[in-house]
């Protein structure tokens, strides 16, 4: 056989070195590319939403700037009449278009931390938000877990919906923790 | 150098000047009329006197918008998103400053002083870009000058009559710029470099919105840039982290490729396989796998699949560059075209192998040119379709031999070293893509060999070279598949009799495992 | 082993590592609601 590292052998010691770790398996068995965080299956275009060659995920929707007539771009005017923003002003429904629309950033948190002073819990199986349907004590309840029936927000079909529910608080998120340049503004109302 | 005395102090005080007027709520109003007021302000001060100054003015804003970048970049007790913000402010008013001085510069039908000028401009920044590389060193920092690039790009690219009129020039001279700041040469403004090259106006406009894919050859000479600054990093195997971080970016880069642009992968593929190294599999395999949207590929694991009835088999496909230019020196093509027309000199498949070899560079192991290989492999394999073809026949097992084409190929398999060999079947692997005649041929020419081998050394070679493509996670380039499959399936072959499949329990395992996944 | 060229290419690449591009560098300013990423905790929606 041949024994250098153009045959068979020399391609055995390339991939042990890949499997043991004494090589970064950048280069054999290569890297799973449909973890790279673009949609291969999509009937869409990728380059228009491409983000960044360092980015996990593509552009949100906010991200895209389009060429519009200069009209429109009023923030030059507003920007110094504009209401600042205060999360506990706003409805459930914005707060929850902000919470899905500002994944990775930490507007995300800020609302999250919003939802969670109304008593929306987030689930962290489940991936979505609940709260308990007013009016309607659990059936069961102990220390670790109850039952009874919830609102879930369903973010498919962006409203609420009541089912019945089997709740392990241990999959409950806790209160989220916010930086402190956010939490300041969030724990004064007034401010 | 010798800066006009008072000039600093005069381009610092329009700058600024301008930064506020940009800013400001009034000007945005009419913005066409702060402009020409500004424009006549800066020939008040003598600014557009000469050419002179008005390099020298636009060398000074763009040391101080950078100056000005660099200084907040340091600041500890701020926020990212609060120093950007703060850099931004002023590098965004001095890009529609210079947008606009395009734009209007000489009458409106005037393309040549628009493209001038931005030539001018641009490769002012390009070259304070550079002494700051060589100066700063490690301390270069790529924003201000990212974001230069970007926000000018963009604005110039802006749906608008006079941009449209001189797109195709602003084009070319952006990527006049990156092949210039190319990562080997500005290695500290790599990533910005690629985030440049991949950002969505930029791709957009190159290779979908430019008529008559004009745009695609000096898109596909960036990419090449590109893979030849990390050949030598991925040759090596053990990637450190920012060349990994590279590396993942160039596969996204070329997974949004392959995904959109398939045709484009597909023209430049050659290209590209000369410069990517032998080792990047994962990589080459992404650019073979490439094959046109129209096309439908039958699934490789079709049972009894007639590869030589398929329509498209016969169809030549394009490529692009010229490869036939690669074969050096005249003499030798002369000579290599007499003997495929007449086998004649004889010594010529005797002096074949040092043709294709070279003294190797300082620490490379590389004793071969692999673009010679290359090209020599394609251009004998093009013309031996060519020459079945003229004898009405149809490319198949049993019309590849005899031929002076696969005595080539023959006798290279035959007598060159194993690193040589490697090179050569790494060549003939790199034509099998999509369904097409050199996919066609070239397997044939592959099964021919492996079949005709009078040496099991050559059979492990072809198996080596076949197996670690199919070995690396997907995709797999379909004319891949279905060779490797032939091979292994095909008793003809006897593939499961060589020792070479049975060497190793993780080799038998890998084997073992493959022909599963295949058969 | 790398050249001198290489080795070059390499330091410097490695200190372009430490402050890499982000992805509002391409995009305009945002006044209003600038981007600000942040680590959210990875069983929320990030897309």
């Amino acid at each position: 056989m041949v024994t250098d590292q153009f045959g068979i052998v020399g391609l055995l010691s390339f991939i042990r070195a890949a499997m043991d770790g004494t090589m970064v398996p950048a280069i054999i068995p290569g890297i799973d590319l449909t973890t790279l965080g673009l949609n291969l299956n999509s009937p869409e275009n990728l380059y228009s939403t491409f983000q960044s060659p360092w980015a996990e995920a593509p552009c949100r929707p906010q991200d895209i700037d389009f060429h519009v007539p200069a009209e429109y771009i009023t923030n030059i005017y507003i920007r110094f009449k504009l209401a600042p923003i205060k999360f506990f002003r706003y409805g459930e429904d914005l707060l929850f278009f902000l919470f899905y629309m500002s994944g990775g950033d930490v507007l995300q948190l800020a609302v999250a931390a919003e939802l969670y002073n109304r008593d929306w819990r987030y689930h962290k199986e489940e991936r979505t938000w609940m709260t308990r349907a007013p009016g309607m004590e659990p059936i069961v309840k102990t220390n670790s877990y109850e039952r009874g029936t919830y609102y879930f927000f369903d973010a498919v079909k962006w409203r609420k919906v009541a089912r019945e529910f089997h709740l392990e608080y241990d999959k409950l998120e806790e209160r989220p923790t916010l930086p402190s340049f956010l939490s300041q503004n969030m724990n004064n109302p007034n401010q | 150098f010798d800066d006009p005395p008072g000039l600093h102090e005069k381009t610092e005080n329009l700058l600024i000047e301008w930064v506020n007027m940009y800013h400001s709520p009034q000007a945005g109003r009419d913005r066409t009329k702060a402009f020409f007021s500004f424009v006549q302000y800066m020939h008040q001060q003598g600014i557009l006197k000469t050419d002179d100054l008005i390099s020298r003015f636009f060398r000074l804003c763009t040391e101080m918008c950078v100056d000005l970048c660099y200084r907040a970049l340091v600041e500890q007790n701020q926020s990212p998103t609060l120093i950007r913000a703060k850099c931004f402010h002023t590098l965004d008013a001095f890009v529609r400053l210079i947008a606009l001085l395009v734009k209007h510069s000489g009458d409106s039908g005037n393309t040549v002083t628009k493209i001038n000028l931005l030539n001018k401009i641009l490769g002012i920044i390009t070259g304070v870009l550079m002494q700051d590389h060589e100066v700063r060193g490690t301390e270069f920092q790529q924003l201000p000058y990212h974001r230069l690039f970007i926000m000018l790009f963009i604005e110039l690219n802006a749906p608008e009559p006079i941009l449209e009129s001189i797109n195709m020039q602003v084009l070319i001279a952006f990527c006049s710029v990156f092949m210039f700041l190319r990562p080997a040469k500005a290695p500290g403004f790599a990533y910005a470099w690629l985030e440049l090259l991949s950002h969505r106006v930029f791709i957009g406009r190159l290779l979908a919105l430019t008529p008559q894919q004009r745009g695609w050859g000096m898109y596909a000479q960036l990419l090449i840039n590109l893979f030849r600054f990390l050949s030598p990093f991925l040759r090596n195997a053990e990637l450190q982290k920012p060349t990994h971080l590279l590396y993942k970016g160039t596969l996204r880069v070329l997974l949004v490729l392959l995904h959109d642009f398939p045709e484009f992968l597909c023209d430049y593929y050659y290209a590209f396989c000369d410069v990517v190294p032998p080792n990047c599999i994962q990589m080459r395999n992404l650019i073979l796998s490439a094959f046109p949207r129209k096309m439908r590929l039958p699934d490789p694991f079709t049972a009894n699949l007639k590869v030589d009835s398929l329509p498209d088999i016969t169809v030549e496909p394009r490529i692009l560059p010229n490869y036939v230019q690669m074969i050096q020196p005249a003499s030798f093509k002369k000579d290599l075209d007499s003997y495929l027309q007449t086998r004649a000199p004889i010594t010529f498949l005797s002096e074949l192998r040092s043709s294709l070899q070279q003294n190797p560079e300082p620490n490379s192991h590389l004793h071969y040119n692999i673009p010679l290989i290359n090209a020599l492999v394609l251009y004998v394999g093009t013309q031996a379709i060519s020459s079945i073809q003229a004898k009405g026949q149809v490319t198949s097992m049993g019309t590849i031999a005899p031929s002076s084409h696969v005595d080539i190929f023959q006798y290279l398999a035959v007598n060159l070293d194993t690193e040589g060999r490697y090179l050569v079947l790494t060549a003939i692997a790199n034509q099998l893509r999509y369904p097409n005649s050199h996919t066609h041929y070239f397997s044939c020419c592959m099964l021919y060999l492996f079949a005709q081998a009078n040496n099991e050394q050559i059979q492990e070679q072809i198996t080596r070279v076949l197996l670690e493509r199919v070995i690396v996670n997907r995709p797999h380039p379909w004319g891949l598949l279905i060779t490797f499959i032939e091979m292994i399936k095909n008793p003809t072959y006897k593939f499961w009799n060589h020792e070479f499949v049975h060497c190793a329990p993780e080799v038998e395992k890998m084997m073992e495992g493959v022909a599963q996944s295949c058969l | 082993p790398l050249v001198k060229d290489h080795l070059y290419q390499l330091t410097m690449l490695d200190a372009a590592y430490q402050h890499l591009p982000h992805p509002s560098d391409s995009e305009r300013l945002r006044h209003y609601l600038p981007r600000c990423p942040f680590p959210t905790p990875s069983y929320y929606y990030q897309l």
